[in-house]
């Protein structure tokens, strides 16, 4: 099924 | 001094219980403009952001902007004893440490206060970019939660894939396979019932079933459902809430190894 990415993979923290 | 009437009290419920599975510590931002939050799940596979416009409120006072940090099962445990048409008013003081949550009847006759401590919660708040999506799905956001318990049934992920022919979910398990295929709809009698298929590319993502299933605990919120992909971007699950604004999921996706 793949690995699973997270948010912060994609989103910066501000 | 913060205070925050909303007649529909229900409303304020059914918020709760839709974000309660997925995270459980958070923190409600006030300003003038309204509440907003954004929180992550413990993994931070999903992150939930809920907005409630200022004007949507029936009675919307907020003197200086308040980050209250609040366990989402304690204030849902406590909205339960409200009933669906009482009317709800949220107060905090500026510098206090608690918040009030009073219930009134719509006659009237039974007022009831609850005073909740705040928590002192340190979250991190993502930037989240405005993105062009390669395709936009519209459903009746019951169908979008039975396609995702019907398929949980065998498996733990779903691959879903918009093409030009519609919307296709699939998963696969131990037992066998499964494949639901939505088409483009708009000619039923009421726009709510619809599927509308917005595409500028094909594009094919997986994810973990458990989030989604999670999300669809918005399901009373909206009887409609958005959905936006593209392939380098966590996928969007939108749910409005009427006059107010919304609540939207992003879920990042399973990666190829």
């Amino acid at each position: 099924g793949g690995k699973q990415s997270t948010i912060t993979n994609f989103f910066r923290r501000v | 001094m913060l205070e925050l009437r909303l007649l529909q009290g229900g409303l304020l419920k059914k918020v709760l219980e839709a974000m309660r599975e997925l995270v459980t510590d958070a923190n409600f931002d006030c300003s003038r403009s309204g509440c907003s939050l954004q929180a992550m799940d413990s993994s931070h596979v999903a992150l939930v952001a809920l907005l409630l416009r200022s004007d949507g409120f029936d009675h919307f006072r907020c003197d200086r902007n308040r980050s209250m940090g609040m366990n989402l099962n304690h204030v849902a445990k406590l909205l339960r004893c409200a009933g669906n048409d009482d009317i709800v008013t949220l107060k905090a003081d500026d510098d206090g440490d608690t918040v009030t949550f009073m219930f009134e009847s719509p006659k009237q006759d039974k007022i009831a206060d609850f005073e909740m401590k705040l928590m002192d919660i340190q979250s991190e708040h993502l930037g989240i970019p405005e993105a062009e999506y390669q395709a936009i799905v519209k459903m009746p956001s019951q169908e979008f939660a039975r396609i995702c318990r019907d398929l949980s049934t065998i498996g733990d992920t779903v691959v879903i894939s918009v093409t030009k022919e519609g919307v296709k979910f699939s998963t696969k398990g131990d037992i066998g396979s499964a494949n639901i295929v939505c088409r483009q709809n708009t000619t039923v009698d009421k726009p709510e019932e619809s599927t509308v298929i917005e595409m500028k590319d094909p594009v094919s993502l997986t994810f973990a079933l458990r989030y989604l299933i999670s999300f669809t605990k918005a399901t009373p919120l909206s009887n409609t459902v958005t959905v936006s992909m593209s392939s380098d971007l966590p996928m969007v699950v939108e749910y409005k809430i009427a006059d107010m604004g919304y609540i939207r999921y992003y879920l990042a996706p399973k990666i190829d190894e």
